[in-house]
């Protein structure tokens, strides 16, 4: 399935985006 | 994390992307955020498309926290 594939490689950036917004929000660099 | 300080945290970053509290965040709020996130435009443009399950161009806070929740279960995983 085309739209699974796209979900796992998406899953990296989405892990990246969240994990900088908790560091956003807790100050670390 | 307990589930009240998950919702905490869903709301206090959709506050953070949604910063004229309209409810939802748009494809430019999120690339707003290129400012203060180390992440490319291009791959603000991609968390966007993901959050974004029904493709109406607006994420909406249940979105949002179907996604940050996504996130979490990955990380218990790994």
């Amino acid at each position: 399935d085309p739209n699974m594939k796209a979900g796992a490689a998406n899953e990296g950036v989405l892990a990246n985006f969240f994990n900088s917004l908790l560091s956003k929000k807790t100050g670390a660099p | 994390m307990g589930q009240n300080s998950i919702l905490e945290k869903t709301h206090e970053f959709f506050q953070m992307c949604d910063i004229e509290n309209k409810g939802f965040i748009s494809r430019r709020d999120m690339q707003r955020l290129n400012d203060g996130l180390p992440l490319s435009a291009e791959e603000l443009e991609n968390v966007f498309d993901t959050l974004d399950s029904d493709g109406n161009g607006f994420l909406t806070l249940d979105e949002f926290s179907s996604g940050f929740s996504e996130f979490l279960c990955g990380q218990k995983i790994s």
